[in-house]
């Protein structure tokens, strides 16, 4: 028996033709956050800190869909939500509707630790936030012209989008099969 | 969707999920992260983080299937993950997992998924495809 530890950062039609710029950053980002999370498991930080101090670094890479660099809905605003779990005691908290909120994986934690419940969610998961005092930010914080270039492609191809699938340029909506995942 | 899945040299487990959901999702859509059981689930046994379409990783419950294969029916990490994305309709998720005695897995039934994890036996991998 020994530490563990594994992360990702989305999944989808990722193209075999990914360019070395859109590649590079993630690989590193993913490089950076892995090793910040070995370090603290060497450093015996208990697992939920250390899951917890991983993704919200995920979060803050804006090469990720969470967090800044959070896709945005059809209206062009940004819901982010979170969730985690401690297998020792079984606790979860988890939250959904975020605007504003920088770390959302950060409140969904203090939803296991301070509150009855599990799950907060738009409204009173904002005016959770709030009370606890956590770090937020305009909503504007979150977006990212790569996103917004995103949408667009979206909205003309009228589809909705996984993570990471490549637009398709021109394409009639009747020719794409299941618009749900592109 | 990003996540994270962690055990220490105890057996103690834990797991992590974040997300911006869909492009273009209608608003006050509800994703997969965090529905517990869904797209995040940890016990004794396993720490799941999940990442795709939430629509489908809902209806699978992903994460808790994992984690009852091995509870229930005794499959190692490796069967029980692979099992579940198996049975996951092709190009919907990915998962990572830990198990409690140090084992790694992250299958996935889409083009790719960027990951990456480390055990205390020095090995250690990135990947996207």
């Amino acid at each position: 028996m020994g530490w563990a530890i594994a992360l990702h950062g989305g999944a989808g039609d990722i193209p075999l033709s990914l360019p070395a710029e859109g590649r590079a950053p993630r690989e590193a980002a993913l490089r950076h956050c892995l090793e910040l999370g070995v370090a603290a498991l060497k450093a015996n930080r208990p697992p939920l800190d250390v899951v917890e101090l991983v993704v919200r670094e995920l979060e803050n890479s804006p090469c990720f869909n969470a967090g800044k660099g959070s896709v945005l809905t059809t209206n062009g605003t940004v819901e982010m939500e979170a969730c985690i779990m401690d297998g020792n005691t079984k606790k979860c908290g988890a939250v959904s509707g975020l605007s504003t909120v920088v770390n959302a994986i950060s409140l969904a934690r203090l939803v296991m630790e301070r509150t009855p419940h599990i799950y907060l969610a738009f409204d009173g998961a904002e005016a959770f936030a709030r009370e606890q005092g956590v770090e937020t930010a305009h909503s504007s914080h979150f977006i990212t012209p790569e996103n917004v270039e995103r949408l667009k492609n979206a909205k003309e191809a009228k589809r909705v989008q996984i993570d990471y699938t490549e637009p398709i340029k021109g394409a009639i909506p009747s020719s794409i099969g299941d618009s749900q995942i592109g | 969707t990003v996540g994270c899945v962690a055990v220490d040299g105890h057996g103690i487990l834990a797991s992590a999920t974040s997300t911006g959901g869909l492009v273009n999702k209608m608003a006050g859509r509800i994703g997969d992260t965090p529905i517990i059981g869904a797209g995040t689930y940890a016990n004794s046994y396993c720490a799941v983080s999940a990442t795709g379409k939430g629509e489908s990783i809902i209806q699978a419950t992903v994460a808790r299937d994992v984690a009852a294969l091995m509870e229930y029916k005794g499959l190692s990490l490796k069967e029980a993950a692979a099992y579940v994305i198996e049975r996951t309709p092709k190009g919907n998720v990915g998962l990572v997992a830990v198990s409690a005695n140090g084992e790694v897995t992250m299958p996935f039934n889409t083009t790719g998924m960027f990951r990456a994890c480390a055990t205390e036996d020095g090995y250690s991998e990135i990947g996207i495809w």
